[in-house]
């Protein structure tokens, strides 16, 4: 598959920030993800929304993400998970 | 990974539309009702209850909001996100719902033509009830926005959702987890119009009672008002008895709570103690404080040593600051502040000389008199006196429900009274419902 825009891929990653499936942006970091947990994180956007689990960010998944929809996240936001 | 479940504890919930979309082609009335439509969605199967309520402390405060609100979930134009709500919980902004007055609101319209406002509310409360997303594609918490549901008096939960909130709030009594639920009755809820517009009445149902020709099921002094109860309607008079509206309003949008398949009381008054409203119906009650139920009724009306099968009648004695109640020929002396019923009751024929001894009900009234009604007829018992006034029974109709003689004979009658007494000439044969000829306005206010 033709690798996504740098928009696109901009796009996708806040995207998935924000519906829950990419931990908030680190500190020292910011917004840069391993390609794996990224990869992880389209997978999983991907079944949620009935899509075929590629990782890959193509044009299906990049519609979907484009569709209106509700502002609450579809995951519990992982870096917001309490300690035992 | 599942956010942990929240819900409410309360049944009761109180709803309010704080602000409404801008620029939108639906009017106010659409708008309420639809929010008033989606809730029902849930309301219809779990034992939660939902009430439009005018304050400021309703549980669920609905806006139309744009971009940032300062709600940590900004919104962005048209498209994207459309709407979002708060989970249950203690947070003051706990079941509160926003939806995003940068979209085109629809209701009946095509998908192509904008957002259709009904679906994505239903969605909403979801939330506002304690559901979280998921990704089944046949249910209404799935995130994205697929599109109009049909029609809101019609729409039924997909059975994803439904589980998922039985698994919170349990089933409501009379829904089978297993049946498709049957049409509802419409004409009991608001009106939803054909096509959005601005309408801000109500057309009046065809089982409207009279004023002029009805035996009341219950008369209530209510914060120095009188309240006349008949069927699913009430008629209210303010302190100085103006009568509020000639034509009735409907008790469940006005006395929260109350089921809606209730289709009359048989008794109604204000605690003394608490100055909570006691409503009787069969062997149950409820109490409201101001015009909300509270949470935990009805209880059965063995609470006040009552025997089953109810009461025809209930007022406190300003006299003796004692209420009573009556049933057929018995009646019952209770003490609303030691909430216990005084020994020696029931007692056969009431304390009063010169009353009918089974009765519709009976009210204290701020000239100190007590007023008892049976029939179209009432009587005046002044204060601390245990005989009726002399002069009763006088017409209930024409004394309190400004009904003329003639009106109070029946209500083919009206038209021909009012237009006398308004001054305006009827011609022979006229028959002229709406009064709006004879520049006669009626405006009913039930909220």
């Amino acid at each position: 598959a033709p690798a996504p825009r740098t928009e696109d891929l901009s796009l996708g990653v806040e995207w998935l920030s924000r519906f829950g499936y990419l931990p908030p942006p680190d500190p020292v970091t910011g917004q840069l993800q391993t390609q794996e947990e990224l990869a992880k994180a389209i997978a999983a956007m991907q079944r949620f929304g009935g899509l075929e689990a590629t990782g890959v960010l193509d044009e299906a998944t990049l519609k979907l993400m484009k569709t209106p929809r509700c502002s609450l996240p579809d995951l519990a936001v992982p870096g917001a998970r309490r300690k035992r | 990974t599942t956010p942990a479940l929240t819900k409410w504890n309360k049944r009761n919930l109180s709803w309010r539309v704080r602000t409404f979309p801008r620029d939108s082609s639906l009017g106010r009335d659409t708008v309420r009702a639809l929010m008033y439509y989606a809730l029902k969605v849930w309301s219809d199967i779990t034992p939660l209850n939902f009430h439009e309520v005018a304050g400021s402390n309703a549980d669920i405060q609905i806006d139309f909001s744009k971009a940032d609100h300062n709600d940590g979930y900004p919104f962005d134009g048209p498209g994207g996100t459309v709407a979002h709500a708060f989970f249950p919980g203690d947070h003051h902004t706990a079941g509160d719902t926003h939806f995003d007055d940068d979209e085109a609101w629809t209701f009946r319209s095509s998908d192509a033509h904008g957002t259709d406002l009904f679906a994505v509310a239903v969605h909403e409360f979801g939330h506002a009830i304690g559901l979280t997303h998921i990704s089944a594609i046949q249910s209404i918490m799935r995130p994205y926005y697929q599109g109009p549901v049909g029609d809101p008096l019609k729409y039924d939960l997909p059975y994803e959702d439904k589980v998922r909130i039985w698994q919170l709030y349990g089933v409501r009594e009379s829904v089978s987890p297993t049946a498709k639920p049957e049409a509802t009755e419409t004409d009991n809820h608001p009106f939803l119009p054909e096509l959005p517009d601005n309408r801000t009445t109500v057309p009046l149902r065809k089982d409207v009672p009279h004023r002029c020709n009805a035996n009341f099921d219950a008369v209530a002094q209510i914060r120095g008002e009188a309240f006349f109860f008949k069927g699913k309607y009430f008629w209210r008079l303010t302190r100085d008895r103006h009568l509020v509206s000639l034509q009735p309003a409907q008790i469940h949008r006005f006395w929260r709570g109350l089921p809606l398949h209730l289709d009359s009381v048989d008794a109604v008054y204000e605690r003394t103690s608490d100055h909570k409203i006691v409503f009787f119906k069969g062997d149950r009650y409820w109490v409201f404080k101001d015009n909300n139920v509270e949470e935990g009724y009805p209880r059965p009306v063995s609470d006040f040593s009552l025997p089953p099968g109810g009461i025809d009648a209930a007022f406190s004695w300003a006299h003796n600051d004692k209420t009573y109640f009556f049933k057929d020929h018995l009646y019952w002396r209770y003490d609303d502040h030691a909430r216990r019923m005084d020994p020696g009751y029931p007692a056969e024929s009431p304390l009063w000389r010169g009353i009918p001894s089974i009765l519709d009900d009976a009210m204290r009234w701020s000239d100190g008199a007590s007023y008892f009604f049976r029939g179209k007829d009432y009587w005046k018992v002044l204060d601390s006196e245990l005989e009726a006034a002399p002069g009763y029974p006088q017409s209930t109709a024409k004394d309190w429900l400004v009904c003329s003689d003639l009106q109070a004979d029946g209500p083919e009658n009206e038209v021909r009274a009012e237009g006398a007494r308004t001054g305006a000439r009827s011609r022979p044969g006229q028959h002229d419902e709406s009064r709006s000829d004879s520049g006669y306005e009626v405006c009913s206010c039930t909220s």
